[in-house]
Order: structure tokens, then sequence, then C-alpha cells
């Protein structure tokens, strides 16, 4: 564990509360993609497999556990208790054609060829792509509220200090791991051009953040 | 060090 790891844990928290108190405290989950946090509750759930088969610490145990429960309530929230509010028609991404190459990638390219092995690889390769629907939901209304972009902001703030906490571990354990580097540098990628946005508009603007 | 390592990341 080293600041950037830890700060970077806390971010991806912070971003998941946002979200999830948005939605709460508004009930109304417009402009929120339904489908990114499907895709996300799928990424907990396919990683955190491992919490039945090794324990690594009372922290990373709690975070797990937190993550998870959190990525369902936020779905229960959009998909059923505030259903009315879910954008269906703007939150248009098909997911299938992200689904179906990181399944496959996951199948090709993993550390072994194990159930549990995939499973991890295919979560962390999902969780690279994951937010796509989102930015396309963005892109395609053209706006997003203040709240909404803060919650994006701390999600690729985490991305980025992980990758921080991975030059880190490179320099100081020796440590490297291929898949997750990649997969963290492509996701860290995706939120370049949203963080532009977001400290020329929402920061020095108000209210909501409207595309050029 | 192995891959198994990377476990212990979030």
């Amino acid at each position: 564990m080293n600041i950037f790891r830890l700060l970077g844990d806390m971010c991806h928290l912070v971003a998941i509360i946002i979200l999830f108190l948005k939605i709460w405290r508004s009930k109304s989950c417009a402009g929120i993609s339904g489908k990114s946090q499907v895709l996300f509750a799928l990424v907990f759930t396919t990683r955190y497999l491992d919490l039945f088969t090794s324990f690594i610490s009372v922290y990373n145990t709690v975070m797990k556990v937190v993550f998870l429960v959190l990525a369902y309530a936020t779905v229960y929230l959009i998909y059923l208790r505030f259903r009315s509010t879910y954008n269906s028609e703007s939150d248009s991404f098909r997911v299938e054609f992200l689904l179906v190459p990181v399944a496959g990638l996951s199948f090709l390219e993993n550390y072994a060829f194990a159930p549990l092995e995939i499973l991890w690889t295919f979560s962390i390769y999902l969780e690279s792509v994951a937010i796509l629907p989102q930015l396309f939901m963005i892109t395609k209304t053209g706006e997003a509220e203040s709240i909404t972009t803060h919650y994006l902001f701390f999600l690729g703030l985490y991305r980025a200090l992980y990758l921080a906490n991975w030059v880190w571990r490179y320099h100081t354990e020796g440590f490297f791991d291929q898949i997750a580097v990649v997969s963290g540098v492509v996701q860290t990628i995706f939120y370049c051009d949203f963080f532009y946005l977001y400290f020329t508009k929402v920061l020095r603007g108000s209210g909501k953040m409207t595309l050029p | 060090l192995s891959p198994k390592d990377v476990k212990d990341e979030l």
C-alpha cells in the first residue's frame, strides 16, 4: 500500500458515493447511464469472486464488499426504484460491442487459463471500457449535470492515481502487471477529453457542462 | 512477482 493507491481507492469510493447520493437525494437518475452502472456491477462481481477463495486484508475485504453493495444498490435505484426517471432512449450504447470483444480477449490474453483467472482478466478489461456508455450518453445529449461531472472527475482521478501507484510500485518493488497496467492506461485515456471539458467548463462556469 | 500479487489491488 502506498499513498497513490490509498488516495486512488478513496477517490473511487467518493465517486461511487457521489453517484449513489445524487440519485438517492434527487430521486432521479436523469443523465445517468444505467448500462455503465450494470457494467461496473459486473466488473466488481467477476473480480471480487476471490472474496470466497483468498483473504488479503481487512481493508481489502471491506472495500470489496462496500464496492459490491454500492454498485448493486445504484443499479437497483436506476432500474427499479427510480425507473421512471431513467433516460433509456439516450442510454443507447450497444454494450454487446464491449462485452463480446472483452470476453474474447480475456480468454486469449490472461495469466492462467483458469475460471477465476479468466473472470479476473475479464473484469480488468471490462472496467477499462465500462464508462463508455456514460460518456456516449453525455456526448449524445450534449450536456451533463455538474454532480455527474464530479462523479466522472473522481472516477478519472482514481484511474490516474492508480497509474501513479504502478509507477511507484515498479520503482520500489519491481512490480509490473501488464494486463492491469495496459488496461489502466487505456481507461485513463478515455477520461482525458472529459478532464479537459471539466476544467474548462465546469470549474470555471457553473451548473451544467455543455458540449461545444 | 507473480500475477497473483496484483490481487491485493481493488
